[in-house]
């Protein structure tokens, strides 16, 4: 996951 | 982390607060649809996925674990503590469908094709339509106790404010999450009816009611 993007939004 | 993300998040715990204020002070959940608090249980438990990995900030973690303890504990008091009130022949939106679209939307669009990414992608979809039974219920019964109404839109302001973020992120850092954004733009226009009548009534004072 963190590859590409990491989600940092809820 | 910008002033509408920040606004977005408030309002996504106020609109919990509003919910579990209704359910203790009328001591009921009428009005309140089970199934889409069960979405939401899905919808946090497959999007928060990376609490078992992290990388764990201080205030997301938080905030996960939240979104996570209070949806479970609302299906709780909505099944044991206040089963009564609850409006089970009127609540009764096919939530198989909104699940197995959401899958597939997942399937078809997914930053990477392995079980978090999917996962993640599916509860960002499934995000934009867990509000579906709850409006239907609304549509069902014609009417909403007013603390109801401001639940809903609290949790649908959430996802509106996020919108202005995203943008505010794509002009200041470059970066978008297109997926998000989408599934975001969709749960919005989603909601676009029941802010109309939240604005032109509910605001103004007067009951939420549909016409018949």
């Amino acid at each position: 996951s963190a590859a590409l993007e990491t989600h940092d939004e809820l | 982390m910008n002033i509408f993300r920040l606004l977005g998040d408030l309002s996504h715990l106020a609109s919990i607060f509003i919910l579990l204020h209704k359910i203790r002070t009328t001591k009921s959940c009428a009005g309140i649809s089970f199934r889409s608090q069960a979405l939401y249980v899905l919808v946090y438990l497959t999007r928060y996925l990376d609490l078992l990995w992290g990388p764990w900030l201080l205030y997301n973690t938080v905030m996960k674990l939240f979104f996570i303890g209070s949806s479970v504990y609302v299906l709780y008091l909505m099944k044991f503590d206040y089963k009564p009130s609850h409006d089970m022949g009127l609540d009764n939106f096919k939530v198989e469908y909104l699940i197995g679209g959401s899958f597939v939307m997942a399937l078809l669009f997914n930053l990477a094709f392995t079980f978090d990414e999917v996962m993640w992608s599916f509860s960002l979809w499934l995000e934009s339509v867990a509000i579906l039974p709850q409006l239907f219920l609304l549509q069902r019964t014609g009417e909403a106790e007013t603390i109801t109404t401001h639940y809903i839109f609290a949790l649908g302001a959430y996802r509106a404010l996020y919108i202005p973020n995203w943008l505010y992120r794509w002009v200041m850092e470059g970066r978008v999450e297109f997926i998000a954004v989408f599934a975001g733009i969709i749960q919005t226009i989603v909601y676009a009816d029941f802010f109309y009548v939240y604005f032109t009534k509910v605001i103004q004072g007067q009951k939420f009611e549909l016409p018949a």
